[in-house]
């Protein structure tokens, strides 16, 4: 049985040119997983969380866009095309669970669209750099507890045009997205050329029983000049079992003083 | 009396929310921004126990006691502050993100948010062109007292303004932008150092979007009567 809580996914992963990759997404999670070691490349190791630009720096495959006019000499996806910074990132993870746990595979933030593969199932991420994306993932685990996992990232869909003199916010495409506006230049910044596309923000699988908790809200009221106060709590509860779950929800306000000591 | 157990119960594959009894404080040690008091938190833990199961999940995130009130001074035009009924004198710094290529790490997070607040700022104003930013920031602003005042992604890039002309009715998906704004909200709201939410930068959103933000953010009816007395 599972440990309840979550774990971060921010080792081993991977990262490749979706154009020079001719395997499939159910192909890539249920074969033998891609290697650095491969002799054909093209995949190089990952910065998850972070951005395709980020990965070509990190295998040296740019210069550093921040150092001197090295920015120049990266290539703009408005030139390139979307494809160009369209990568894959794969990475493979062990969770096996018991019956009754359940396991959801969590992104905090992409930019801009994406595709999960999860041993061969394939879910859709919608649109949006800034929303949070959430799949239950129980029914999809390997029995053997080792899962692989791929995802393919696509840029945002308007990425824009630089003007030959910059300027504020490049040709503005960028603002048709949900997404950063900075990334096309501004007074006080250089374009970004992949646009921040990537997995920018925490990956992590969640294991819970049948019942989880989603989005809590803390609010206060005050009283009496600040010498009361009231604490006010909402939770949202999921039942994911198929039977009718008898629970006890439990809250607990403690505040640590010396070392470890806690004072409820 | 800063513990309360709710039974339910939940129907297969039900989704719901509840709200636990309000829990009382006397004199909670309260959080306050840098050079104002100290920025005490408290933990906060949730767990639910299903019967015939034991602990099914469990939730926990550290809490400060603040009451913080701003308003626009009608002869200057200049917002003012209050934080926990005290005027504060706003000292900020403009905060776009805090490296270009996202490797966005707890150290560094830490180092800058840190070194605003050895300069004796205590409020750092994240730009609508930038980041909504992370819990990570959130956290740091939280441990050294950074008020946070948060824009969302309306710019320049989105009024119509600009040569060439941008779109001037935002982003073209206005549900999907409320959609992300809604999440964002849900992801940050609990941190103590989050000041304020802001349609744009230098402007307001297309209207439907800015009426539905403000509808959204407005104080529930409930908390309104409450008084600091």
């Amino acid at each position: 049985m599972a440990a309840i809580g979550k774990t971060v996914l921010d080792k081993g992963w991977l990262a490749a040119r979706s154009t020079e990759v001719d395997l499939t997404g159910e192909q890539l999670t249920t074969g033998d997983p891609p290697s650095v070691a491969d002799p054909r490349p093209p995949w190089m190791e990952a910065s998850v969380p972070g951005t395709v630009l980020g990965t070509l720096l990190k295998n040296r495959l740019i210069p550093d866009p921040f150092y001197g006019l090295q920015n120049e000499s990266i290539l703009d996806i408005a030139d390139s095309g979307r494809e160009y910074y369209t990568f894959w990132f794969f990475t493979s993870f062990e969770c096996k669970v018991s019956n009754n746990q359940h396991v959801d595979l969590n992104f905090r933030a992409i930019n801009y669209s994406a595709e999960v593969y999860l041993n061969g199932h394939k879910e859709v991420l919608p649109k949006g750099m800034f929303r949070r994306h959430s799949i239950d993932i129980t029914d999809f685990l390997h029995p053997d507890g080792k899962n692989l996992l791929a995802v393919i990232v696509h840029p945002p869909d308007h990425p824009g045009k630089i003007p030959p003199g910059g300027g504020q916010g490049g040709d503005h495409e960028i603002g048709k997205d949900i997404a950063a506006q900075y990334v096309e230049g501004w007074d006080w910044m250089a374009p970004i050329r992949d646009r921040n596309t990537g997995i920018w923000d925490e990956v992590s699988i969640t294991v819970t029983g049948p019942v989880k908790i989603v989005d809590p809200h803390l609010v206060t009221t005050f009283f009496d000049d600040y010498k009361r106060a009231y604490l006010h709590t909402t939770t949202e509860l999921i039942n994911k079992s198929a039977q009718e779950a008898e629970c006890s929800l439990n809250i607990q306000v403690s505040t640590e003083r010396e070392g470890n000591v806690c004072l409820v | 009396e800063h513990l309360d157990t709710l039974q339910i119960s939940l129907s297969p594959g039900e989704h719901a929310q509840y709200t636990f009894p309000q829990l009382s404080f006397y004199k909670p040690i309260l959080w306050w921004p840098n050079g104002m008091g100290k920025q005490s938190l408290y933990n906060v833990e949730i767990t639910v126990n299903v019967k015939d199961y034991g602990e099914s999940d469990t939730w926990s995130n550290h809490f400060g006691f603040r009451k913080i009130e701003s308003t626009i001074d009608s002869s200057t035009g200049g917002r003012l502050f209050k934080v926990n009924g005290q005027p504060i004198f706003i000292r900020g710094g403009n905060w776009i993100l805090s490296d270009g290529l996202l490797r966005l790490s707890k150290e560094r997070y830490k180092a800058d948010i840190k070194f605003h607040a050895d300069m004796n700022f205590n409020m750092i104003r994240c730009w609508a062109g930038g980041l909504a930013e992370r819990p990570d920031f959130y956290y740091y602003c939280d441990l050294y007292g950074l008020l946070v005042w948060q824009e969302f992604w309306i710019t320049g890039d989105c009024d119509g303004r600009g040569d060439p002309v941008s779109n001037p009715d935002g982003p073209l998906d206005h549900d999907l932008f409320l959609f992300c704004a809604r999440d964002t909200v849900k992801l940050l709201r609990n941190h103590p150092s989050l000041a304020l939410w802001v349609g744009g930068n230098e402007q307001v959103p297309p209207s439907d979007i800015n009426e539905a933000l403000k509808n959204d953010l407005q104080l529930h009816p409930y908390f309104k009567d409450s008084s600091e007395g």
